[in-house]
């Protein structure tokens, strides 16, 4: 099952 | 002081359609590179990303940076108050707490000032990587909207890979399973009807598919879409605004945890 990922996980802030 | 005049007001009508869905509240940034916006929307799950380079713009004044906060709603119910054929003028002094957008009719015969109340937003800025993507489609906008639409009847989520054969569009729902595949297809008479897919390496990835619905409200803004793939990343959704920028969606997958 997969779940939804959220844009955090990928970009950090700058 | 800030004052950005664009003929074609159309486009910024058009740009306000394409994100006031997805996010309420956002940071327009003026700069002397140009009007552009970074949010997020209420669930963090999409992120947009517009830019309007300073050389679109008839007449570009930007004294110096800054940053202003707007309800796109409210800014979108002003912006629909302006003629499809007007140019818009964007005014604002630094430090203030309004913003006016003033609508000239083509022939000079009406001229109307709407000002709007700004607002004070926290919002965090994400570093967005350069990225090499595993795959990357351009197709016509309208195809891409009416795939979207479709597969969203049937399901939530859409899986969408790249492989040598093509790109595929899959869901799966209560009532069945839909599966669309495009090829390359370059051969066509208008460029801007090709479909050209640039897979360096094969790649899936699962999304929601009321984020990419929302996504085509983009369409009247640009004859083509460019969606780049990789498993690591979010997919961008690239929507060009004429020859002054674009809007890039980005919408993190769904996983497995």
């Amino acid at each position: 099952l997969k779940s939804q990922a959220r844009i955090s996980r990928f970009f950090r802030c700058s | 002081m800030l004052e950005l005049r664009l003929v074609q007001g159309s486009l910024l009508k058009k740009v306000l359609e394409s994100i006031k869905d997805l996010v309420n509240d956002a940071n327009f940034d003026c700069s002397s590179t140009g009007f552009s916006l970074q949010a997020m929307d209420s669930s963090h799950v999409a992120l947009v990303s517009l830019l309007l380079r300073s050389e679109g713009f008839e007449h570009y004044r930007c004294d110096r940076n800054l940053s202003m906060g707007m309800n796109l709603g409210n800014m979108s119910k002003m912006l629909k108050c302006a003629g499809n054929d007007d140019i818009i003028t964007i005014k604002a002094d630094d430090g203030g707490d309004t913003v006016t957008f003033m609508f000239e009719s083509p022939t000079q015969d009406k001229i109307a000032d709407f000002e709007m109340k700004l607002m004070d937003i926290d919002s965090e800025h994400l570093g967005i990587p350069d990225a090499e993507y595993h795959s990357i489609v351009r197709m016509p906008s309208s195809e891409f909207q009416r795939i979207c639409k479709d597969l969203s009847t049937i399901g939530d989520t859409v899986v969408i890979s790249v492989t040598k054969e093509g790109v595929k569009f899959s869901t799966a729902g209560d009532i069945g399973t839909a599966n669309i595949v495009l090829r390359q297809n370059t051969t066509v008479d208008k460029p801007e009807d090709a479909i050209v897919i640039e897979m360096n390496e094969p790649v899936s990835l699962s999304f929601a598919l009321r984020y990419m619905n929302s996504f085509t409200k983009a369409t009247p803004l640009s004859d083509t879409v460019t969606i780049s793939l990789s498993s690591e990343l979010p997919v961008v959704v690239e929507y060009k605004v004429a020859e002054m920028g674009y809007i890039r969606y980005y919408l993190a997958p769904k996983i497995e945890e």
